[in-house]
């Protein structure tokens, strides 16, 4: 007997993975890869269900999803003028929140979470580093102050922080031309 | 029509889709 067709939840936008590994001998873009793309809740849940955790990936590795057709990274037209929710991490958080952080991070960009501003999202980003671990949104416009302070409060909200804990964002612009240690907040919740 | 999801009925589908 033919199978029934499975009814799938379609999402707003299709999402594209991307895996980047550092491997020096490399140029930076070459160790940047498309993973997959997908546009259904239950194409999420597939992908998300069969990558390695976030936790256990390499030090130098990163995961990024971004709305397809947007590469992650400053360059790109669509991130230029944007700017990042930065959420750094301790040593120790890479055992008890990393996964579960990131996981929330996707819904979030998935389900829409940001309501009419989720117009304004260009993808999200995870940093495996050996100091310290990073997850940030990624959003189009900088100076879009309404927007990107409502993404910021919703992040934090949806996040579980503390309101003691400050998160900030950083325009890529100021972020593109200083150390990361210099970068300073344009916005902060 | 925006096709948003709340983060429930996200979660709902991660082990039927595990499973399958």
């Amino acid at each position: 007997a033919a199978l029934e067709p499975v009814e799938t939840h379609p999402l707003q936008s299709r999402w594209a993975l991307w895996f980047f590994k550092n491997m020096k001998s490399q140029p930076w873009q070459c160790n940047l890869r498309l993973v997959t793309t997908f546009n259904t809740v239950e194409d999420f849940w597939a992908l998300h269900t069969h990558i390695q955790l976030a936790s256990k990936l390499s030090s130098g590795c990163d995961y990024s999803i971004f709305k397809d057709g947007i590469e992650p990274m400053w360059e790109d037209s669509r991130n230029k003028r944007g700017g990042r929710w930065l959420i750094t991490l301790s040593k120790q958080q890479r055992h008890s929140d990393l996964d579960a952080l990131w996981l929330e991070t996707l819904l979030c960009l998935i389900g829409e979470a940001f309501d009419e501003y989720s117009e304004e999202v260009c993808g999200a980003v995870i940093n495996i580093r050996a100091k310290g671990d990073k997850i940030a949104i990624w959003t189009r416009e900088a100076e879009n102050r309404e927007a990107v302070t409502y993404i910021g409060r919703v992040y934090k909200e949806r996040l579980g922080l503390s309101s003691k804990v400050v998160i900030g964002y950083q325009a890529h612009a100021d972020t593109a031309t200083k150390s990361s240690s210099l970068t300073k907040n344009k916005f902060v919740v | 029509e925006k096709k948003s999801y709340d983060r429930e009925f996200l979660l709902g589908f991660q082990f039927i889709v595990a499973s399958m």
